[in-house]
């Protein structure tokens, strides 16, 4: 997946 | 992952935690509004799909799922423990919280980053999220009574928002990518909820009276 327009925050 | 957003999640998490081990450990949910921590469940669930399909980190997954049986803890607590949920104020927790679910998720069909099922559950969880806290404030106008619920929740929470804004404010500024204005806004609106019952808290504590909310 493209990391940049992953939810990386909870 | 910066400090700021390592101490949005520790307070966050902590803010849960308290909750669960004072509904544990007194047997009483005395001043918690089961319609509030039911809207926090929805928003873990719907917003952590993610689980199931995306890996971030171990910290970021350990996280969700100890938000999430935290959340859905307390839930069953007030809902099927047989001495907590006698302490439960029913005809005080009035607030018809199903009526906010609708609206934030036609929002979040509205107003999404990607219109896909995982982005618009990923809004909605945002949304709802934001307006979560309502039921709660409606039942402390109701009661008049902040003995029940601890300071230390109240101030976790408001940590935890203070926190996670700092943390993007650090972000926008340090990374190139990162702008995500649903999550701020929506993060935004949730402060300044937050923000005013902290102001009635804080005067009521100062003036050593009962809270009294606005009508």
């Amino acid at each position: 997946p493209n990391v940049e327009n992953m939810h990386d925050e909870l | 992952m910066n400090m700021f957003r390592f101490l949005g999640d520790m307070t966050h998490l902590f803010s849960v935690l308290v909750l669960l081990l004072k509904i544990h450990t007194i047997k009483s949910c005395a001043g918690i509004s089961l319609k509030t921590q039911e809207l926090y469940a929805i928003v873990f669930a719907t917003r952590y799909l993610d689980l199931f399909t995306d890996y971030i980190s171990l910290y970021n997954t350990v996280m969700k799922l100890v938000y999430l049986g935290s959340s859905l803890s307390i839930v069953w607590y007030m809902r099927r423990h047989k001495l907590v949920r006698r302490s439960y104020d029913k005809d005080q927790d009035t607030f018809r919280h199903h009526f906010l679910i609708l609206p934030c998720l036609i929002l979040a069909l509205l107003i999404n980053e990607k219109f896909t099922f995982m982005e618009v559950m990923w809004a909605f969880s945002l949304y709802l999220e934001a307006v979560a806290i309502l039921p709660q404030l409606v039942l402390l106008q109701r009661t008049r009574n902040i003995d029940n619920l601890t300071g230390q929740y109240v101030f976790l929470l408001g940590a935890y928002r203070s926190f996670y804004i700092l943390n993007w404010i650090y972000r926008y500024f340090t990374e190139v990518h990162y702008v995500h204005w649903i999550t701020w806004i929506s993060g935004l609106v949730q402060t300044l909820l937050y923000g005013d019952f902290f102001y009635y808290y804080f005067h009521s504590w100062k003036n050593n009276e009962k809270l009294q909310l606005p009508a």
